[in-house]
């Protein structure tokens, strides 16, 4: 149930209709930028604190 | 009005609505283990004088009905006021006796501000039921009794503040790792760990986390008694619910032309952060805006 509800929503917010195949060459050598890493961290601290009211 | 490519709309003033405050002490009514399940609000409607209202069923003799609205009043640090619109409903000239409000959302408003030292303030306002030139004076003759001793002592206004002790009634926090849940234990919070790299489809994509603890609500509720069953409206079996969520970020790799990006995408809703019991059909309250 959880997995397809990540799968969904994920879908759904990249506006994407199917999963993308990615190989393992593609993304061996991907960097991840420092404002996407910043990003991410301050979202995941965010997650962390707040909780939200469900349905928001 | 001197523009020519902008069309006037004259308006007119048309509210003679007659407004009241409320001031509830609330001091020690709300104890902290305690959720509000309602408040309800009685005004006492006084008889008006029978000559007066025959006179008005006369003259308009569709038109015996009167709106009445509740505001909840925000006394902001600045002085100034807000009001909230709380519930409404129409009123007859011909009734009296006890009418009632459900100012449940007006309380918890009151309880998000945390300012337990601050009475409640409630406003009533009577005013037409209809706007035009066929509305009534129906709301002029709608009087409800104050705390004045002249209007009899036991129709004062009265707020019933109805709740449930969350020590019994409430959910048991998180749950105990080490007893496996089954539907006896009391609701909780148990920890489930998802593990993005037990799933194919996230292979060479999902980037970060690896994993995450999503939670869910598992175990059941105590049921409410005879008593309470014979006065709430929602009064359902009570069950084990998700309240709070937060989101769950995810650095992804996407394909954009002939590159491929990483972005950070934020999945609402996916970790539970707050299990509680509620009867189904019991109003969400809302939020108050800042």
């Amino acid at each position: 149930q959880m997995e397809k509800k990540i799968q969904e929503s994920l879908l759904r917010q990249l506006h994407l209709n199917k999963i993308p195949v990615l190989e393992k060459a593609d993304v061996e050598h991907l960097v991840i930028p420092d404002h996407v890493r910043t990003k991410y961290v301050s979202l995941m601290k965010r997650s962390s604190e707040e909780p939200s009211p469900r349905g928001k | 009005r001197h523009s020519q490519t902008i069309a006037e709309i004259m308006g007119r003033f048309f509210s003679d609505a007659s407004n009241q405050r409320l001031v509830f002490s609330m001091k020690d009514r709300l104890p902290p283990a305690s959720e509000l399940v309602q408040a309800v609000l009685r005004l006492f409607q006084k008889p008006s004088l029978k000559g007066a209202i025959r006179r008005q069923s006369k003259k308009f003799p569709f038109h015996s009905y009167a709106s009445v609205t509740i505001y909840w009043v925000q006394v902001r640090e600045d002085g100034t006021n807000r009001t909230y619109v709380i519930d409404s409903r129409r009123v007859s000239i011909h009734e009296t006796g006890w009418i009632t409000f459900d100012v449940s959302q007006a309380v918890n408003y009151w309880q998000q501000e945390g300012k337990v030292n601050q009475p409640l303030v409630l406003e009533v306002s009577i005013h037409r039921e209809n706007i035009g030139p066929m509305s009534s004076d129906a709301h002029k003759f709608i009087h409800f009794s104050s705390q004045n001793p002249a209007d009899g002592e036991l129709h004062a206004p009265q707020l019933q503040l109805h709740t449930l002790d969350m020590e019994e009634y409430g959910a048991q926090g998180n749950c105990d790792p080490d007893i496996p849940s089954t539907q006896a234990t009391r609701c909780c919070r148990r920890e489930t760990y998802i593990n993005l790299q037990d799933f194919k489809w996230t292979e060479n994509w999902i980037l970060d986390p690896p994993g995450f603890k999503a939670y869910d609500c598992v175990g059941s509720c105590q049921q409410l008694k005879k008593e309470h069953l014979n006065f709430w409206s929602f009064s359902a079996q009570r069950k084990c619910h998700v309240t709070s969520t937060a989101p769950l970020p995810l650095i992804v790799a996407v394909r954009e032309g002939d590159k491929i990006v990483t972005k950070v995408v934020n999945l609402y809703n996916m970790k539970v952060t707050q299990c509680s019991c509620s009867s189904e059909g019991m109003p969400i309250m809302k939020k108050l805006k800042p």
